[in-house]
């Protein structure tokens, strides 16, 4: 598997929503 | 200048790229669902202070830590997994992947309530901490450790309970006494085991979890350098956000500092932003502990590379709060190295290092111009990774290196 590590998710704000099943970004995350 | 003002590039001071030794004390977390949240080997982490500078980890040990980490994701994911000619000596929760992971948080544990500096990771389920008597071995760690005979709501699990059934992911032995016990190993050989027990999580005063399964570590070894544990965030029923469900939903969130001189947050539960763009979780991964997404695309400067999406839809990708590099399929990341590199034509580049094959000197620069990268997900998701997210450091600015490798094989 390829897999999306920590140095690349940086301020990014990131929701995991396991109950939708479903994982979402947003900038400025950090903010 | 056409490029900037597309936003293709981004222009760095070359001196931003290395870490600060202060800490940026100015982000304060107000919200009572969110916990700060602080690199490990940054200033921040002050329980950790003292011995930080003699324990902070090299590039190399990270990267090879790293390595081991996705060593051992993967075989989690294989049916042939590397860890299977190992003997089960106790009720296993086996194969969880290396558990030193970069950013820890503090929670409370116990009545009454004791702080402990936890690393929390989305890639495994059960959180522990090391207890006194520490009947075994124990690293060494800034608080003291837990203390089970001083807490009033510490209770231990017994074999018999359908909770310690939990723990027999891959077939473990029965127990062994009337007490059912827990093992993690991870994959560079550091493990945890202990009592399967409860005991009450507080997060904040108003978020506060009576009967909280986790394990009390007797016997606990590897590179956790002074934290006291780990917070499983993954996704089976041990994990925290299942066992937290009722309040929260199994909805969380965090934000990861540009630096490792500033504090991010981990969040539980509340409402999630308009801005927020999802991608669905992946079904190749329903049956794993992983969060498994799918990567559509990529774009180096504004320029979406050619690579078939099959490349990406066979090995699937999982996300991960504990790997520090992503890692791409062989054939995607020589796209992305090559493009990255055309863009880099103005820049000495020099000999690789650990897992980088990509890496320049910039100590002759104050300013440098590197293309953007773009990595797309399912449902049209484009995330423009940081500008902290694209270089890392190696070795001062005479060892910049492009912060993503290859994976050995696009199928394997």
């Amino acid at each position: 598997a390829a897999i999306f590590g920590n140095t690349q998710q940086k301020t990014y704000q990131v929701v995991y929503d396991d109950a939708k099943g479903r994982v979402g970004f947003a900038p400025s995350g950090c903010n | 200048e056409d490029e900037i003002t597309k936003g293709y590039l981004h222009i760095i001071k070359v001196k931003s790229l290395l870490p600060s030794t202060a800490c940026n004390q100015t982000f304060k977390v107000s919200n009572s669902l969110s916990l700060e949240v602080v690199h490990r080997s940054g200033p921040c982490i002050q329980v950790l202070n003292q011995e930080k500078a003699a324990n902070a980890p090299s590039n190399m040990e990270i990267l090879l830590r790293d390595r081991h980490r996705v060593d051992s994701i993967h075989a989690r994911l294989s049916s042939h997994g590397v860890f299977q000619e190992k003997q089960a000596t106790l009720p296993v929760q086996s194969g969880a992947s290396i558990g030193s992971g970069d950013y820890a948080v503090t929670v409370g544990l116990g009545t009454p309530k004791k702080e402990f500096t936890l690393i929390f990771d989305t890639g495994s389920d059960l959180t522990w901490t090391q207890c006194e008597p520490c009947a075994k071995t124990c690293y060494k760690q800034k608080e003291p450790r837990l203390d089970p005979t001083k807490s009033t709501s510490y209770k231990n699990i017994s074999c018999s309970s359908a909770f310690c059934k939990l723990l027999d992911t891959e077939g473990g032995e029965s127990c062994s006494s009337p007490t059912c016990l827990y093992q993690v190993q991870y994959g560079d050989g550091s493990y945890s085991i202990g009592f399967f027990a409860t005991e009450t999580l507080t997060l904040s005063s108003s978020n506060v979890f009576k009967n909280f399964l986790f394990g009390c570590g007797q016997q606990n070894s590897g590179l956790f350098r002074g934290a006291a544990g780990l917070l499983g965030l993954g996704r089976t029923k041990l994990s925290l956000p299942s066992q937290t469900a009722q309040k929260y939903k199994k909805l969380f969130s965090y934000c990861l500092p540009a630096s490792s001189s500033s504090k991010g947050y981990l969040s539980f539960g509340g409402q999630v932003s308009k801005t927020v763009k999802f991608t669905p979780l992946s079904e190749d991964f329903k049956s794993t502990p992983f969060y498994g997404l799918d990567i559509t695309e990529l774009s180096v400067g504004g320029n979406k590379l050619s690579i078939d999406a099959s490349i990406f839809s066979t090995s699937g990708t999982v996300i991960d709060s504990g790997t520090v590099i992503t890692r791409l399929p062989s054939t995607a990341y020589s796209a992305l190295s090559s493009a990255f590199q055309k863009l880099m034509t103005d820049y000495p580049s020099t000999d690789g290092y650990s897992i980088f094959d990509t890496c320049y000197d910039f100590s002759k620069n104050e300013t440098i111009k590197i293309p953007k990268v773009g990595v797309s997900f399912k449902g049209g998701v484009e995330m423009d990774i940081d500008v902290s997210g694209i270089l890392y450091p190696v070795n001062g600015l005479k060892k910049v290196c492009l912060a993503f490798a290859g994976n050995g094989d696009d199928v394997k």
